[in-house]
């Protein structure tokens, strides 16, 4: 599976 | 960070902010909906749990105690301190239609089935939704004061200047979420018949009312 995308926002 | 992703922080900081000094300035949570806050409260809490397991920036860290504090502070307002000016006969949305499908949705459409990640999502989702109770509100009572117009004018541009974020990210960094912006998309998409009201009335200093 796709890991998912990194957090950065709020 | 980029122009419009600090714009857009910013625009949702004042939202926030004016909504809690209208409030507090006025003595009165009247054309409030209790029903959005309580859903902004929950959007908060799910999506920022990463406070505690994934560090971004200081700068990160304290816009989410912020949003998470500043909801609960608009809660505390609404529910109790200033409990007699809420509006709750106006404040009739059943939110129980919006949670339903978008935890529903969460659990069928997500990036990695994991409990962060699908309360992330599910605050993504919810997010997109939430201001329907206010604008419902706003619909029935069919006008809202003008310091409630700033207030969903800076909460509807903050989603709206993510789009650019996100499309500049695209460009510039290859980042891509499709979750954040097809939900941001949604978001936006639900504030358009507002913000023409805005624009062509509260802007030219006449009060947000809708026709009969």
């Amino acid at each position: 599976p796709v890991k998912a995308p990194l957090k950065d926002e709020l | 960070m980029n122009i419009f992703r600090l714009a857009g922080d910013i625009a949702h900081l004042l939202a926030v902010i004016i909504l809690l000094l209208k409030i507090w300035k006025s003595r009165s949570c009247a054309g409030i909906s209790g029903r959005s806050q309580l859903l902004f409260a929950i959007v908060y809490t799910t999506r920022y749990l990463d406070l505690l397991t994934n560090f971004v920036s200081i700068y990160n860290s304290v816009m989410k105690v912020v949003f998470i504090a500043a909801s609960y502070a608009t809660l505390y307002l609404m529910y109790m301190k200033f409990k007699a000016t809420y509006d709750h006969n106006h404040d009739t949305f059943r939110i129980e239609f919006l949670l339903i499908p978008v935890t529903a949705l969460a659990l069928l459409v997500n990036h990695e089935f994991s409990v962060l990640e699908i309360l992330w999502t599910f605050s993504i989702y919810l997010e997109s939704v939430a201001i329907l109770p206010q604008l419902f509100m706003v619909s029935k009572t069919g006008e809202a004061e003008s310091i409630t117009s700033h207030y969903l004018f800076a909460l509807g541009s903050y989603r709206a200047l993510y789009l650019l974020n996100w499309i500049y990210r695209y460009y510039f960094e290859g980042f891509f979420d499709p979750i954040a912006v097809v939900a941001g998309v949604v978001q936006t998409v639900l504030y358009c018949d507002f913000f023409y009201l805005y624009i062509t009335k509260v802007l030219k200093g006449k009060k947000l009312s809708l026709p009969a």
